[in-house]
């Protein structure tokens, strides 16, 4: 599997997975990379602001977009919906992406990883309880990584 | 106004710095270096998300090492079955769009990024030869399944023919340089 998140300026966030699935599997198999939910999303969340900041700035949310793109044992997606399940973690306990994909992967019994962009923090998001080929751009450079720990 | 960025995974797994050759580990690492600047070039070209995540993801699925497009591996039948998917915040009604049991398109991702944009259907997910017959009224570029063809791959597949299971790892693979597919 093959993945990428892409911000633009806009603040708009993109998540694009590809793959051949698994070794052998059998004809017909679907994976998670085509379950939206399961192997990617991408979601523009609005955040209540607390009513002091309401009340001193005027403005009611902060609104910013979240995307994830997985890699992995598939069924393990499936089964956990994963990358809507570290977004939900976002939404409702607002907790930053890195954070709620930590939490959700570490609590993933089958080999899990996942990259994203947390648009509230501006933040390259990777998580993984394997290893997993990654990398990132920005206008600082570009670096990728191979190995767990890199 | 936020500042432009892409990140891209190509494969998770089981993988310790002895396992790959040198080569190997290059090639790799080229790889998600290429990925990264097709990605980037048109981020700041275009100031597109959609356009720019699918050129990254393009740049692997052309790159036999990664699992998707060509390189990818086959299923206990010998053939090769691709899935590609796109999802993105605000702007596109459909939000997401994705393909599954993809055969003969070179590129399943950039039929997943133009069924986001094909306002004249609703579904989000669409599998099989219907999807296959848009891909070419889309334009897009169609192969032989031969294209997808690597022998890496095809004798990733004897070897778990053998061992009789989807994707088992074992001593022989790692020896043969497997690394994560994901």
């Amino acid at each position: 599997t093959v993945g990428a998140v892409a911000m633009d300026s806009k603040g708009v966030i993109v998540a694009a997975t590809s793959t051949g699935g698994l070794t052998n599997k059998i004809p017909g198999r679907i994976g998670d990379t085509p379950q939206a939910g399961a192997g990617f999303w991408a979601e523009e969340i609005g955040h209540r602001k607390p009513l002091i900041v309401r009340i001193l700035s005027g403005k009611t949310e902060e609104r910013a977009s979240v995307g994830l793109s997985g890699t992995g044992n598939g069924d393990g997606f499936i089964r956990s919906n994963l990358c809507h399940s570290i977004v939900s973690l976002v939404k409702h306990k607002r907790y930053s992406l890195q954070r709620a994909a930590e939490q959700v992967i570490a609590d993933t019994p089958t080999e899990a990883g996942v990259i994203g962009i947390d648009g509230f923090t501006g933040d390259a998001v990777f998580s993984m309880n394997c290893s997993m080929n990654r990398g990132y751009i920005d206008n600082g450079g570009a670096k990728v990584a191979l190995y767990e720990g890199e | 106004m936020v500042e432009p960025r892409l990140v891209i995974h190509g494969g998770a797994g089981e993988l310790t710095p002895n396992q790959l050759t040198k080569e190997q580990e290059k090639a790799y690492r080229h790889g998600l270096r290429a990925s990264l600047e097709a990605g980037y070039q048109v981020l700041k070209e275009k100031d597109d998300a959609l356009l720019a995540a699918v050129a990254a993801v393009v740049s692997l699925e052309n790159n036999e090492v990664f699992n998707a497009g060509k390189g990818a591996v086959f299923t206990n039948a010998g053939t090769n079955e691709l899935e590609a998917s796109v999802m993105a915040s605000g702007q596109y009604d459909k939000k997401a769009a994705a393909v599954s049991l993809v055969k003969h398109v070179k590129n399943p991702i950039k039929l997943a990024a133009e069924l986001l944009k094909y306002e004249q259907d609703t579904h989000v997910l669409l599998a099989g030869e219907a999807v296959e017959k848009m891909a070419e009224e889309f334009g897009l570029e169609m192969v032989d399944q031969s294209y997808f063809f690597t022998q890496k791959r095809w004798d990733e597949h004897r070897r778990g023919l053998k061992k009789g299971a989807a994707n088992t790892i074992d001593d022989e693979d790692k020896e043969e340089g497997y690394a994560p597919k994901g």
